[in-house]
């Protein structure tokens, strides 16, 4: 038996928005720790890596693992069907061929229950890809709306977007057939508020490529969290990080663009 | 001239 409750079915809507432009489908991997999701896109350029932990739900039961391959745009159809203060529930037997979604209205007058089929995931296992967190030349943290702005209004320019740390700030330039576009944040010296902070961490500098088109996949994840983490070192995957409040996080790894 | 490397490339998934 698998059950998990969330209160907030706003958040799983979030997820769901946060994934459903990169990933057709997924399995879902529960344990009694929680549910894990990592997937690559079809083009095998980035890779999506879900966290949810166990004890961030309202109300969580996994008896045995479970993997669970499921269509990404069915789930999303299922979840728009919750209402913005519906509970959520997904209820799964162990063995399961479906996985039901419960949804209660906070008065607890209507619960409606959507069943939906799980799929058989041909795809090979990708295990689960460990990193080391702290081995990063640059980390920098900002706000998650100034990182979505940036990458729409930068994406007008040219296909990629260049991403330049230092110790002053972070430079993001595009070019194109019409002209360029650079845009500098400087290392915040006293944010009011948290959420409003630029920071960076460099141990070295680092200037890396990167698609636009996957970069505006990624900042989809942005109403999940005010404050998105990037993760970078020179040729190896950018990793953009949001918060899922205190229930988990959305890491996307991003190849970058290498010179011919 | 850049182009688009693929993620599998600095992951040995298992």
């Amino acid at each position: 038996m698998f059950e998990a409750r969330l209160v907030q079915s706003a958040i799983l809507k979030k997820v769901l928005d946060a994934i459903k432009d990169l990933l057709t489908e997924a399995t879902f991997e529960c344990s009694d720790s929680g549910i894990q999701v990592q997937a690559m896109d079809n083009a095998h350029v980035s890779l999506v890596s879900l966290n949810l932990r166990s004890d961030g739900f309202d109300k969580y039961r996994c008896d045995r693992n479970l993997s669970m391959g499921m269509s990404i745009a069915s789930m999303t159809k299922i979840l728009r069907c919750a209402g913005a203060e519906d509970t959520v529930t997904l209820r799964a037997v162990d063995n399961p061929e479906n996985i039901m979604f419960i949804f209660e209205s906070p008065n607890k007058e209507k619960l409606a229950e959507y069943e939906m089929k799980l799929i058989n995931m041909d795809q090979e296992h990708l295990g689960i890809i460990k990193t080391k967190e702290t081995s990063y030349s640059c980390v920098v943290k900002m706000p998650s709306q100034e990182f979505s702005r940036i990458c729409r209004d930068l994406s007008q320019f040219g296909e990629s977007i260049t991403f330049a740390c230092s110790k002053e700030g972070i430079k993001f330039s595009a070019s194109g057939d019409f002209g360029q576009a650079t845009v500098k944040l400087a290392q915040t010296a006293d944010a009011d508020k948290e959420e409003e902070a630029v920071l960076v961490t460099m141990q070295e500098p680092v200037k890396l490529t990167f698609s636009c088109r996957y970069l505006n996949c990624f900042v989809k994840a942005g109403p999940l969290c005010a404050q998105v983490q990037l993760s970078m070192s020179n040729d190896v995957p950018l990793v953009c990080e949001y918060k899922i409040g205190d229930i988990g996080h959305i890491r996307y790894y991003l190849a970058p663009k290498i010179d011919d | 001239k850049k182009t688009q490397n693929k993620i599998d490339a600095y992951f040995k998934l298992q």
